[in-house]
């Protein structure tokens, strides 16, 4: 997406090889003209295929961008909760995430209630990088029994092995952006160029 | 606004004299089209001042309506963040909120990028009980220097002491629902009517 990858040029801060940083637009302070863009360009994508019912994220920073995807569908966005929220009954669906950075298993968790077998489910979050994240959505949507229509990613660092597990997988996974490399030297970010 | 008292009537749960779970449409899975009328109301109501250049919210539930307020006023929407995150740095406004349910003192930051003295905020967010987390929201306001417009909450439970705290602080406080109380016994919502 050509907009988005501006943005990330004219806003992104290299923190380090592996780590960009968004804040200005997607993960502290948010775009929302560039959010509704998004979510139309995810639903141009999936729209094509069988009608998606119910679009998922997980908390925080899929809520936006999530919102204005199932704002295009006219379906409910669902968000994974990381904690135990204050309403939060327990007939959940439980996935296990494992975090690389904090060396840690930490559990997220959708309520039966908003996930069934008659879904059709389209998973979007902001970032792909090892996919821990994203697997553990997509083990949620399974034991719903629900379908899943894909993934919808805003940024994808492809030189993380996210994209590749869940490709492999057989899951359709589709990124705004693709990052290459993030040259820390040279402050450079390198996208895969659109087809 | 009547959609949502009607929408708080069909499918609001009363889990005791206190709480309230609306999961179904506002905390957990969330309606987009009523989220975006959410936003309207909140414009119409707030747009009538001094022009609002930021919306602030705190995650996670007050996103997705920040959101599609930020959008009407043609702003950005910043989030206050309640732990560390991965990006996130020191240069940060704090500001500690207790929490009577956990009972203890939690902070929540936003980055100094992200507010200005030049800037007009509009604080939003879900529901309005004791007011701890809106006061947290002000004094960050405070710290970095700019006014505030008000403070547009969804579900303001009036039989707790937050919305006196706030207006009687003098803050603009606009509540989409007012909940005078919660009638576990008799499973009946009560709301203030409107004017
Ligand atoms: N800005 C930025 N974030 C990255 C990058 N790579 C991963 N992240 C995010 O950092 C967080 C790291 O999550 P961890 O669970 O600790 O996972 P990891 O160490 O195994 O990658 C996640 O945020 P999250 O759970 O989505 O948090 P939230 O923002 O939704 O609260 C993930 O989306 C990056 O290059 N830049
Ligand atoms: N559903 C529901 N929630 C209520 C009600 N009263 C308060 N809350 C929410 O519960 C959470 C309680 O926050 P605490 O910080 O523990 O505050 P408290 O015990 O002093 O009220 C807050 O969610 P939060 O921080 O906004 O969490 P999140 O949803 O944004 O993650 C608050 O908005 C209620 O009657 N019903």
């Amino acid at each position: 997406m050509k907009l988005l990858k501006e943005k990330i040029q004219q806003e992104g801060i290299i923190l380090s090889e592996s780590v960009l940083k968004v804040d200005s637009f997607l993960n502290h302070q948010i775009d929302p003209d560039l959010t509704v863009a998004m979510g139309k360009d995810f639903y141009q994508h999936f729209s094509k295929g069988k009608k998606v019912t119910k679009v998922l994220t997980i908390e925080s920073s899929g809520i936006a961008v999530g919102l204005t995807t199932a704002l295009e569908f006219g379906v409910p966005l669902v968000f994974a909760r990381k904690k135990k929220s204050l309403t939060m009954n327990n007939e959940v669906f439980v996935s296990k995430v494992y975090s690389f950075t904090k060396q840690e298993t930490n559990e997220i968790t959708v309520s039966k209630k908003f996930l069934s077998a008659d879904d059709h489910v389209l998973i979007i979050d902001d970032f792909l990088a090892n996919g821990e994240a994203a697997l553990g959505l997509v083990s949620i949507v399974q034991q719903a029994g629900a379908s899943l229509a894909g993934m919808g990613i805003v940024i994808e660092k492809a030189f993380q092995d996210g994209g590749q597990k869940l490709r492999n997988a057989g899951f359709h996974v589709y990124s705004l952006a693709q990052i290459i490399r993030l040259d820390h030297e040279k402050k450079k970010i390198e996208f895969r160029e659109e087809a």
